[in-house]
Parts: structure tokens; sequence; C-alpha cells
């Protein structure tokens, strides 16, 4: 599931801008 | 809980809240009834003033959409309007989504859920929530765009090509109703929080934590509602039925959101977006 939502994930794991990650 | 646990929540969440959204229903319902003192939202009513209002967001953001232009999701001014105009929402929706993260993340116990099941909150929490704030942005002839500098009315929104003149009736509809509810910022940030930590949602692999956190946030917005609207009866009820609502709209919206990727060849659907609305409903 994280695989399919890499940028969900990343979001989760470190708050990033959704266009940094 | 005691009471005091629960009223410690509350606060919590709706700290939280304050810092993760930028405009909150206090300031929408201030600037549409013209009570801020600032000026007025610029109308959007018709495509002239649309061309007027892009002129002017562009001249007041920048370096914003510098940035989104070299991402690739701004949108180009030779674009027919109806696509410049949707880019433009999945700009902010994009945005959006982070700050709900963010906010899910102060729900106490969130962070401690499987991964997995966070993922899985927010796929399927994220739209309920966004719709939900966007009725404090609305009323019913037409909705704050912009954190408040633009309002754009629902006619103008019916007269666009379709599907795009399809895709926010049922909003303003479901807005009409839940703002006659009358929440105020504090409530819905419990309400917020309730909707993500909704143990139903498909492939959760670890339940009970899940539903343990929303049984606690449930009795917080309980009990809230009853403070805070004390003349309001059966409120909780009625807002909990809300919910059923709000999952149709978010099934019709994604599947127009489907639709639109197939049929629209022109639309650049942002890698987030696709990311939760693939093989949601």
């Amino acid at each position: 599931l994280q695989e399919k939502h890499k940028i969900l994930h990343k979001l989760l794991q470190n708050g990033n801008s959704p266009d940094e990650v | 809980p005691e009471s005091a646990d629960l009223r410690a929540l509350a606060k919590h969440l709706y700290d939280s809240y304050l810092k993760s959204f930028p405009l909150t229903k206090a300031k929408a319902r201030a600037i549409l009834s013209g009570k801020t003192g600032d000026i007025a939202p610029f109308v959007i009513h018709d495509m002239k003033s649309l061309t007027a209002g892009e002129q002017l967001i562009h001249c007041k953001q920048v370096p914003l959409l510098e940035h989104r232009q070299e991402q690739g999701f701004s949108h180009e001014p030779n674009d027919e309007a109806e696509l410049r105009f949707f880019q433009r929402c999945q700009v902010r929706s994009v945005e959006a989504v982070r700050e709900v993260t963010e906010f899910a993340k102060s729900i106490p116990g969130f962070v401690n859920l499987d991964l997995n099941d966070q993922v899985t909150l927010l796929k399927y929490g994220v739209h309920e929530v966004l719709i939900s704030m966007w009725a404090s942005l609305m009323n019913k002839d037409g909705t704050l765009i912009s954190y408040g500098q633009i309002f754009m009315t629902r006619e103008f929104l019916k007269s666009l090509r379709k599907p795009f003149c399809e895709m926010m009736e049922p909003k303003f509809d479901f807005s009409v109703k839940f703002n006659a509810l009358e929440l105020d910022d504090s409530d819905m940030a419990l309400f917020l929080a309730v909707i993500i930590l909704s143990g139903d949602r498909p492939g959760l692999v670890n339940v009970k934590p899940i539903e343990d956190l929303q049984d606690t946030v449930l009795q917080a917005l309980e009990l809230q509602l009853k403070l805070n609207h004390p003349e309001s009866l059966q409120l909780f009820a009625k807002l909990l039925q809300k919910m059923t609502d709000l999952r149709q709209i978010v099934t019709d919206h994604v599947r127009l959101m489907q639709l639109l990727k197939k049929t629209e060849v022109d639309m650049c659907l942002h890698p987030l977006m696709q990311e939760i609305i693939k093989d949601l409903y």
C-alpha cells in the first residue's frame, strides 16, 4: 500500500510539500 | 474518559485545526457577510471576470505560480477556461491534502497506528474532510476560493461546459444543509477527526485501535456539541448522519474525476490526486 501511495506516505512521514516528493 | 480529558482533547484538536488550516470558518463567514472591514472579495460571475480574477491572483502569487509552472501543474493562458479553472482547483486541493495530513498527524494516537492504515485513512477520508470544510466557504449563491480573495458564483459554475458544470452543484446542495447545523471551527475540528478515524475503510489492517481512538473523539464531540449548542436538540445525531451524505458525494466526485482523466485529453491530473482516487470507489 505504501508503494502505491508514495506521496501520501512521504507526507505522513515527513510533511514535505506534495510537489517536493 | 473524564469530561476534563475530553475537553482537553477538544482544545488540542481545535488548536491544531487552527495551525493546519489557514482560512477558518469564522473568517470565511465574516468575508461572506461583509463583516471583515477588508476589501470585499473579487466576484467571478462570467468569463470576463474570470480572466480578471486570474490576473488578480497571478499578480499576488507570482512566486507560487512560477513554482507550479515548473512542476507543470499551472494553467496555460491558452487553455480552455474550464481546464484552467480545474487545474487551479487541483493545485489548491493538493495543498489542502497536505494540510489535512498535518491535521491528521496531530490527532493523539494517529501516528502510532499501522503506517498502511494511516495511508488508508487519509486516502478515504481526505475528500470527505475537504468537502466538509469547503461548506464553510460556501453559501447558496457561490463559494469563496483562493483563500477568500475571490467569490465565484454558483450560476457561473453551472454555466461551465459538461462535465465541469456538474462538479459543484452536489457540493452546494450539501453545504446548504450542512451549514444549517451552524457548527463553528471548534466543532469542525472534532468532526474532521471523527471522519479521519473511520474504522470501516476498506483494507484496514488493524481496526481496533482506530475505533478506540474514534470512540474517544466521538465522546469529545458529543460533549462539545452539548456545551456549545445547548439549544440544538439531536445535533450530535444529525451531524453523524451527514457522514453518510459525505460518502455518497465523494463517491460521485471520484467517479467524475476518473471520467475526466479518461475523457479530457488535455487535462493533467496531479500524481497525488491520482494516488488518492486510484481504486478508491
